[in-house]
């Protein structure tokens, strides 16, 4: 009975809140990104707009591989090239209200998950290594 | 008691073997090395020496910190620094035979895990995806 409860709880009290995440605006460009993605140390952070919804995720591998020319790497480009040019759109997201289990389940195959309100608006983000720290403790118990 | 047998199961058969694995040279300079991650997509990959023996890690986000001058990104340095100077050296490691156990307490705070051997001589990764696969197929149970 034990080993459901885990995945059936809400992963409310577990999200970084939007105001601990960095991001980026889709209007920002490519160098600029990439300033915010150095400074931060974050390989990938949410993209979102000036009324704070969620229009999908810069990393990066996104950035490096639009200034992959034919013989070296060209930067110059950079601040010709918007972030929603090549920011990634078509993201997992959850609800403040999804299961554990669903989080689990997304958390397979991308580092982190956004989470959106019922209007789109960013409310923070579930990590990875939130989710392994959940399940060493549970499996500690 | 179901609980504790995927903890103490050796991690030998989840690993990415080592011929799986992109890697960078410790005398490559960090021009190479990020073109090496803007090609295979990966934002860290391990160090090795000609002997395939582990000496450390390097990331996108290493290389980019070293190219951050007063007011801007200043890639023209990186064909003159060399991996070794920037890659993070003091990393965790695990043996074949580590249990599942210490693969997730470590994986906890490190996307991935280098695999050696007792020469250091390396053998592969352990992903975070790879554990979040096998921990949501053992709750689903
Ligand atoms: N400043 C720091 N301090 C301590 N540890 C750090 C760190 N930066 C990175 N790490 C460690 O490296 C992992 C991978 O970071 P990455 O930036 O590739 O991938 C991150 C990043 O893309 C995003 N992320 C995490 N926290 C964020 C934040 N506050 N703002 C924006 N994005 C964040 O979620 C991904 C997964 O994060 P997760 O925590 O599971 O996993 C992190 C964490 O274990
Ligand atoms: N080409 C690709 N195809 C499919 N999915 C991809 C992918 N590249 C990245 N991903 C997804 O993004 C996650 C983070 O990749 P990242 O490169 O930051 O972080 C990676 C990378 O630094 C390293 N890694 C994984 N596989 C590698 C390999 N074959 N060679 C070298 N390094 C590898 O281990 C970290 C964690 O990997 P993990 O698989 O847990 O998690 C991966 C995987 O879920």
């Amino acid at each position: 009975l034990q080993v459901y409860s885990i995945l059936k709880n809400d992963i409310r009290d577990i999200i970084i809140p939007s105001d601990k995440v960095a991001n980026v605006l889709v209007g920002n460009n490519l160098e600029h990104a990439l300033l915010v993605l150095t400074k931060s140390g974050y390989t990938a952070v949410p993209v979102l707009d000036t009324d704070y919804k969620l229009h999908g995720l810069i990393s990066t591998p996104l950035i490096l591989d639009a200034t992959l020319g034919l013989e070296r790497i060209e930067f110059e480009n950079l601040e010709h090239i918007k972030v929603e040019e090549v920011m990634h759109r078509d993201i997992p997201y959850l609800k403040l209200d999804d299961p554990f289990e669903r989080a689990l389940n997304l958390l397979i195959n991308n580092p982190f998950l956004c989470v959106v309100d019922d209007d789109f608006h960013f409310e923070g983000i579930l990590t990875r290594r939130v989710i392994l720290k959940k399940l060493a403790a549970f499996l500690h118990q």
